[in-house]
């Protein structure tokens, strides 16, 4: 009896917005110091507009133009995935490899909620949607452990040029490993459904 | 790393409830 989707979506951008708009300011709101942050603050304010979307289309079904949901989303997910592209820049290849593959993984959400705008009854693209979802939500936290693990307190050091590349192969083998894991996942809960 | 890790979390999160849905 309630848009329970669009209701923890604006709920949880909310949240995030707060934290990312607090952490750009920490000084008071007088000094920006992380634009960073307000990057952040940014994308998840395309998510708020998705799930206000999601909570109009539950409430005026006949109000909102069909599909409207699914290309809020696809919207948000662009932004998210052209937000992240900005990663790129000025970053160790390291960083740049991890966020490309995150990058990869946002877009395949934005693509799939595309093509849902044309396909909305289609199990396929929803099935594709939360692959997708798993993938991009699975690699986002390993990438924090990648470029951010809590436990490293020293850079790492590299003792060769083949160190880093093995590293880098590593990383794109970790990506393959999240794509089987979210894939036998969905097959299992499909099964046990 | 919190805001790669709680991120990443609610689009499991998602993905599972999508998941869920599109096969019940």
């Amino acid at each position: 009896g309630l848009p329970v989707e669009g209701i923890i979506k604006l709920l949880v951008t909310a949240i995030g917005i707060l934290a990312s708009v607090v952490a750009a300011y920490p000084s008071g709101f007088g000094q920006l110091q992380h634009v960073g942050d307000i990057l952040y603050a940014t994308v998840y304010l395309f998510f708020a507009i998705s799930g206000l979307v999601d909570v109009l289309t539950f409430y005026c079904p006949y109000a909102i133009p069909y599909g409207l949901n699914h290309f809020s989303l696809a919207l948000a997910f662009t932004i998210e995935g052209l937000m992240f592209c900005l990663h790129l820049q000025r970053q160790a290849f390291m960083e740049q490899h991890v966020h490309v593959l995150l990058v990869c993984a946002i877009f395949a959400c934005a693509v799939v909620s595309l093509i849902e705008i044309v396909l909305p009854y289609s199990l396929l693209m929803k099935f594709a949607r939360a692959f997708s979802s798993l993938i991009h939500g699975s690699w986002y936290i390993q990438s924090g452990f990648i470029l951010y693990d809590p436990n490293r307190v020293t850079p790492t050091q590299w003792n060769s040029s083949q160190d880093y590349n093995n590293a880098l192969i590593w990383i794109s083998l970790t990506f393959a490993w999240h794509a089987a894991g979210a894939f036998i996942c969905l097959l299992v809960i499909i099964l046990i459904s | 790393f919190a805001g790669y890790v709680l991120p990443g979390a609610a689009f499991v999160a998602f993905g599972l409830k999508w998941t869920l849905d599109a096969s019940t």
